[in-house]
């Protein structure tokens, strides 16, 4: 089962189309194993972003290099995978 | 013992779980609720679809589908909610048993099992089908990219690899092809609601092009209507415009299909969050999510029982 320990969600702003496309740019650089929550779409719409762990330090640097603004909307997906997982057997269980 | 009334709707479910709960309905209530099988999916799996029936040949009817994204977690839940809701407000809630006395609704919950059963053993953040594309060892297409409205046009990827995959042909993945038989069989839908999460939207024609829908106003309209009708239980707030407006530009999706099969209240639904937990809504925001959606699905089901065409 896959796990997402260290995996955060990013929320990126994007004021303009310029920057919009520097998004589309990070989300073709596959390696990264981006997984776009919302997609870069037009300035001023949310896009949200699942970092792995291995690729945080990176796509921060990109982000800051470019003056993209990014605000951590989930700081560990894993924790709120656990707390779903523990809501779920509790109510098995009982 | 276990009924429907003992059933927890304030937790999440397995696709087994879902299934037995769909069995437990019909059994409880045989003269409203019948379950139809119309596919099987890439996997094997049956794929189900609940039908609220009073009578009647062949009537009007109201389609509403959740789960076609299996990561989207809080729609498959409202969709039993729903169903349950459905069989509770028969004979009580004037607008629904007026609906329900001269239309038929078709729910289908899991609309992309075998995803769904892969986020709840193997990848909890899976999205897409799971279908093998040869060439590829990635595996899955968007199921809301596979449509045949402007299929393969910007706003998907031919990249087996992304998360907005297209597929090689429309109607590809047997889930949608499933779905499309039985509109084209049917033939007498006049609503068509897939419900996906999240962002608190609601969006109608077109997502592949800019052009306005000729239906545009009415369907402006009909969604603010909806989403007044939403906001009135807790407050939450959602847009509403067509696809590409709203949010981006988005081909070969599920109502662009509909609505040119002449379905004219083809909407789909973004439901909560707007982005405090996304698709990881925790299971405590299943129910009042629900019941704000189920306010504004009657408002639509209103308009279309008193709006025939």
């Amino acid at each position: 089962k896959e796990t997402f320990v260290g995996h955060q969600v990013l929320r990126i702003s994007a004021d303009d189309e310029a920057q919009v496309q520097k998004v589309k740019e990070l989300e073709d650089l596959e390696h990264l194993q981006l997984d776009f929550w919302r997609g870069p779409a037009q300035p001023g719409s949310p896009i949200d972003v699942r970092v792995p762990f291995p690729s945080i330090q990176a796509v921060k640097a990109f982000l800051e290099t470019h003056g993209l603004e990014y605000t951590i909307m989930i700081e560990d997906v894993q924790s709120l995978l656990d707390a779903e997982q523990e809501q779920m057997f509790a109510f098995q269980a009982r | 013992t276990r009924s429907t009334d003992t059933f927890n709707y304030a937790t999440y479910h397995t696709l087994e779980e879902i299934h037995g709960f769909m069995d437990m309905l019909v059994a409880e209530h045989p003269q409203l609720v019948s379950k139809l099988q119309i596919g099987n999916t890439y996997e094997g799996r049956p794929i189900y679809v609940l039908k609220f029936s009073t009578g009647g040949n062949n009537r009007p009817a109201i389609w509403i589908d959740t789960g076609i994204h299996s990561r989207e977690w809080v729609t498959q839940a409202s969709g039993i909610w729903f169903a349950k809701k459905i069989t509770q407000d028969y004979g009580q809630d004037l607008t629904l048993t007026a609906v329900l006395d001269s239309m038929d609704i078709f729910l289908e919950i899991v609309t992309n099992p075998d995803g769904f059963a892969f986020t709840h053993t193997k990848n909890r953040m899976w999205r897409k089908t799971r279908s093998l594309t040869p060439g590829s060892s990635c595996v899955g297409v968007d199921p809301n990219r596979n449509w045949d409205a402007g299929f393969g046009m910007a706003g998907a990827s031919n990249n087996p690899c992304t998360e907005t995959y297209h597929g090689k042909f429309a109607n590809s993945e047997v889930e949608v092809k499933s779905i499309v038989d039985f509109v084209k069989s049917h033939g007498n839908i006049k609503a068509f609601i897939s419900i996906h999460s999240y962002s608190q939207l609601l969006l109608y024609p077109y997502g592949y092009k800019a052009d306005p829908a000729p239906d545009q106003d009415e369907l402006d309209q009909l969604a603010k209507s909806a989403v007044t009708a939403l906001a009135s239980l807790y407050g939450t707030k959602f847009k509403y415009g067509s696809i590409i407006k709203t949010i981006y530009q988005a081909s070969g999706s599920t109502i662009d299909w509909t609505y040119s099969q002449g379905i004219k209240y083809s909407f789909t639904f973004e439901l909560r969050d707007t982005g405090r937990y996304g698709f990881l809504l925790p299971a405590s925001q299943i129910i009042p999510t629900a019941q704000e959606t189920w306010l504004a699905l009657r408002t639509i089901m209103e308009h279309t029982l008193n709006h025939p065409y």
